[in-house]
């Protein structure tokens, strides 16, 4: 699976 | 969140509102580099675009807003209002040597090749050398007003802040973005020099 990134820094 | 990334951010928005502060009040843009702020604009659009996709929390977005909205105020007092006040001889830098190869080693050096993630990642690598024509103009005009000297040791005081905030992080999240950090002492090493001054 498309390994998904959240950015939780401004 | 923790005590670096929070007093991080605080500093990154007193100096979004010092410099938003100095041009309203003295009604002058001079000594400002507008293409700087053309950079900073696009590193919040290409940044924030998941403000439509994912919630984070009401801080993360509601900064994420005000960035967006003071960045582009920003543009409009320098490139409208006070039009006539921006200093065009002294502000040469080509941006488009900055834009460019960021684009291109997002599209090389990423965490996903995705649209979202190639545009933060363009936007992270854009950040650490946005502020280039501004310190490119100071060292020109061979003098900083106090103001812009305040506004730049604030901006250049959050990526160093952010780089405690990622050493806390991975000590205690074992949490770490290479590209994020890359970029981040990149960019805290080109205020080194100005700091020095300072």
């Amino acid at each position: 699976a498309r390994p998904v990134v959240v950015h939780d820094e401004l | 969140m923790n005590i670096f990334r929070l007093t991080g951010d605080l500093a990154h928005l007193l100096a979004i509102i010092i410099l938003l502060l100095k041009i309203w009040k003295t009604r002058s843009c001079a000594g400002i580099s507008g293409k700087s702020q053309i950079l900073f604009a696009i590193v919040y659009t290409t940044r924030y675009l998941d403000l439509v996709t994912t919630y984070v929390s009401a801080y993360n977005t509601l900064m994420k807003i005000f960035f967006l909205a003071s960045s582009y105020a920003t543009l409009y007092l320098i490139y409208i209002k006070f039009k006539a006040t921006y200093d065009h001889n002294h502000d040469t830098f080509r941006i488009e040597f900055l834009i460019l190869p960021a684009f291109i080693l997002a599209l090389l050096i990423n965490h996903a090749f995705t649209f979202l993630e190639v545009l933060w990642t363009f936007s992270i690598y854009l950040e650490s050398v946005a502020i280039l024509p501004q310190l490119f103009m100071v060292s020109k005009t061979g003098e900083a007003e106090s103001i812009t000297s305040h506004y730049l040791f604030a901006l250049g005081s959050y990526r160093a802040l952010y780089i405690l905030n990622w050493i806390y992080r991975y000590a205690t999240e074992v949490h770490y973005d290479l590209i994020a950090i890359v970029a981040g002492i990149v960019q805290t090493v080109l205020y080194c020099d100005f700091f020095y001054l300072y």
